[in-house]
């Protein structure tokens, strides 16, 4: 999956998931990323968030409104990622990521079970040029 | 102005530098829209052989085919436009634009997704590669594992054979399967 996160000049904000799935699904299945809310959601004057990891599970949970909803009470959006991650229970090992951006350009992320996961920004005020950020799950 | 910046989940850098070029053309001093980005961050991530979780060619399911699932959502308007488990359309974000723009509705699913995108002027071109031919082929003589069934539900066990599955009818009077169809008697029980 990709998600991706965008505040333009105008202050307008846009999120957008694609994706092929999970290998050797069950046809028919769908997972988190077309989902409002939970693949990715977005609100102007508060910010968006997007999803990736275990769709099965993590749709469950509309990680990605619960993110922006903390976004909306003030929280940043690192610990918004990660308060959103930690409502999900799962008796297994699982994987999944969430990344935030608020309407005043300050960004974040939260992991489980990734080993080594990464995320790229772009601003003009991070140096012009794509950055890749890793983070610890 | 606002800040301009785009954040992609991975560290996709062409497709989050396509985004970025909409939103901050060099050549131009009209900026593009956050719609119009992040549909061209996914589409260059969709255009991408070597990405293998997105676009064609990749991820193939139980019967060996490539289906796509987009989203794009407006956070001015609150629009959404989606598509999923999508055939034979290539451009999944796009389509989940089309939707957004140019319809009332919010998420299309299956074949039918792919006649819209076809109305919309979308080529149709199977999603299938011998890249993703390959992986299914693999899979089969791995006996179909990983695999997404519950063992006990299934005959043959998919946790050990490969299909065509069908319901284990030693467990059809398991608590959950009588369960299940008492919720499907309930007429009042759909969207």
């Amino acid at each position: 999956t990709i998600g991706v996160i965008a505040l333009d000049a105008y202050g307008s904000m846009a999120v957008g998931t694609s994706t092929s799935g999970s290998t050797y699904k069950i046809p028919g299945r769908v997972g988190d990323s077309p989902i409002p809310g939970a693949g990715g959601y977005v609100v102007d004057n508060i910010g968006g968030a997007v999803a990736t990891g275990d769709g099965d599970l993590m749709m469950r949970y509309l990680l990605s409104f619960q993110v922006v909803d903390y976004l909306r009470q003030g929280i940043g959006p690192t610990e918004a990622c990660k308060r959103a991650l930690r409502s999900v229970r799962s008796k297994e090992e699982w994987y999944g990521a969430l990344v935030a951006l608020t309407n005043r350009g300050e960004y974040g992320s939260a992991c489980v079970g990734f080993t080594d996961f990464k995320y790229s920004v772009r601003a003009s005020w991070i140096g012009n040029q794509t950055n890749i950020i890793a983070v610890s799950c | 102005q606002s800040p301009i910046i785009i954040v992609n989940t991975w560290p996709f850098s062409n497709a989050t530098d396509a985004g970025w070029n909409v939103l901050s053309p060099s050549n131009s001093t009209l900026f593009g829209s956050s719609i119009d980005a992040v549909v061209a961050a996914c589409t260059n991530a969709e255009d991408d052989p070597n990405i293998e979780s997105v676009g064609y060619g990749c991820s193939p399911d139980e019967n060996g085919h490539t289906l796509l699932d987009a989203m794009v959502m407006d956070g001015k308007t609150m629009e959404v436009g989606a598509v999923a488990s999508m055939p034979d359309i290539r451009q999944a974000s796009q389509v989940a634009r089309d939707v957004l723009l140019s319809t009332k509705h919010t998420l299309l699913v299956g074949p039918l997704a792919a006649e819209f995108a076809k109305s919309r002027g979308y080529k149709p071109t199977s999603l299938d590669t011998s890249k993703s031919h390959n992986l299914w082929i693999k899979w089969q003589k791995n006996n179909c594992q990983p695999n997404f069934r519950k063992s006990a539900d299934w005959v043959p066990d998919p946790v050990t054979s490969c299909g065509p599955y069908r319901t284990n009818v030693s467990d059809i009077n398991s608590p959950k399967l009588k369960d299940q169809r008492i919720k499907k008697l309930d007429i009042n029980n759909h969207d």
